[in-house]
């Protein structure tokens, strides 16, 4: 049973690319098999595992739009069991192109529905919006992972959010569900960091996750290499942060 | 003659509502008449300036679809010489209503050419999306303004930046022009910073901003308290940084 998780949080820079990233590297380590989809128009995630040349690529873009089967759009990248089907140039296009198709929110579910390759989770990194590409991600997920950076404008659109996960569940997809929220670029020096933290956790309680993603630099050096700062440094606060994260997902999955 | 700046940038995070909302505060305190409109549906610049009820304002959206005057829409803030029209609810649904609206570009250029009021400086907020919100400002502003996180995702989109305000210029809104570029967050410890920083000024030159904003707790915690962080914490690194910003443009604009 594959689990389709939408990253999700129309808050720009929060972290949903590094999370994703991350996340999926760290679970492809333990040796699941997993697809990492870039849906952001933006392409951080692409470049994050490594993949440069956008140019050429076919890539969400093709799939969502019918063009092309998932399954042509998915290539092994530089990580064992982790594969990418990446954001191609067009992809900044598509929100204003989907909105005059038919059924232009169900165009990813329809072609995941056909991927007979099978994986143990698929990641989509979202743009920050809510737009028509995210919903597209919500439509086709089982769940919704919210990474949310602890500061006060963050804290403000997560309403919103969980409002329009609310919406997505009722009029397009009965089986959404919140996977949980990740506090991420945790500074314990900031009296802001603790108290946003604190916040969240008091009004969600069991639906934030333990595991705290410190604001830790090596984590933003990362991409520059191409890698994911699990792989680039192992040993770092952020990356040690990531592989705990992966821990308490695959406990709440019942697989640890 | 009214300056109007698009402050853009389809990456998020990076300080779009920071600089909007402290330059604009900073270009009130010595006496220009300014106004401030809030295009992001997350609201950020309307909070951060102290209005908090959003429910019920009257504001961008409005104005964009042609039920409300500018003018109708506009209101004071707690700050002399600045003036606000907010993000109200119904603007997270504006894009894709606009798709299918004839010159949907040009709703907010239409209505700020009816506004009779007269302004030294008007900032435009917008969202991290090269949607229609953004074009929409795009082709009623004279200027844009570019700030640009010191890290690495945020250099990446910057080429796909320049080229769309190249197209906007071509097909729209042959008056568009690069303002200049803001670095922003800049950690001094950090070799990522410094690396992008010298990057950026080498390519772009004089389009570089001298004045950088460095990354500095206080101006993440002045919006929790409703004020710009000039107001909150005005000897702080960060707000003295947006003052020297805010003398920087007046005297490229001839006017120090
Ligand atoms: N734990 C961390 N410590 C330090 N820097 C981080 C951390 N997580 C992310 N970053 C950096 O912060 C910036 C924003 O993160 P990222 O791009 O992943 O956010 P995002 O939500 O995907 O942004 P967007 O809304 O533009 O898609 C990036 O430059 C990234 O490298
Ligand atoms: N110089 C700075 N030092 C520290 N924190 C900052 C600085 N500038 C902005 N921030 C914080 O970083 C976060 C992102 O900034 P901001 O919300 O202004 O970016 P944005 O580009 O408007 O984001 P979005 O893409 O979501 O609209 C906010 O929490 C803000 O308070
Ligand atoms: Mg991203
Ligand atoms: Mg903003």
């Amino acid at each position: 049973m594959t689990n389709i998780i939408a990253v999700v949080n129309q808050k720009g820079g929060v972290g949903k690319t590094t999370t994703t990233v991350n996340l999926a590297t760290a679970l492809s380590a333990v040796g699941k098999k997993n697809l990492l989809i870039d849906f952001d128009p933006q392409g951080n995630a692409t470049t994050g595992l490594g993949v440069m040349e956008k140019e050429t690529v076919v890539g969400s873009y093709e799939v969502l739009i019918g063009k092309v089967s998932a399954e042509n759009a998915i290539q092994k990248t530089a990580i064992p069991h982790l594969y990418l089907m990446p954001a191609s140039l067009h992809l900044s296009g598509a929100e204003v192109e989907l909105v005059t198709m038919p059924s232009r929110e169900r165009g990813l579910l329809i072609a995941l529905e056909k991927l007979s390759a099978s994986f143990d989770y698929i990641f989509i990194d979202c743009p920050p919006s809510l737009g028509l590409l995210t919903l597209n991600a919500l439509v086709a997920a089982d769940k919704v992972l919210v990474p949310l950076q602890c500061e006060f404008y963050a804290l403000e659109g997560l309403s919103q959010l969980l409002y329009t996960i609310g919406q997505v569940r009722k009029n397009f997809n009965p089986r959404l569900d919140l996977q949980g929220i990740v506090l991420t670029m945790f500074d314990n020096r900031s009296s802001l960091s603790t108290q946003v933290a604190n916040d969240v956790r008091q009004h969600l309680k069991e639906k934030v996750y333990k595991t705290q993603i410190p604001r830790n630099v090596r984590v933003a050096e990362a991409p520059s290499f191409g890698k994911p700062a699990v792989v680039y440094d192992l040993k770092c606060q952020g990356s040690q942060a990531y592989i705990q994260l992966a821990k308490e997902i695959l406990s709440q999955e019942g697989e640890l």
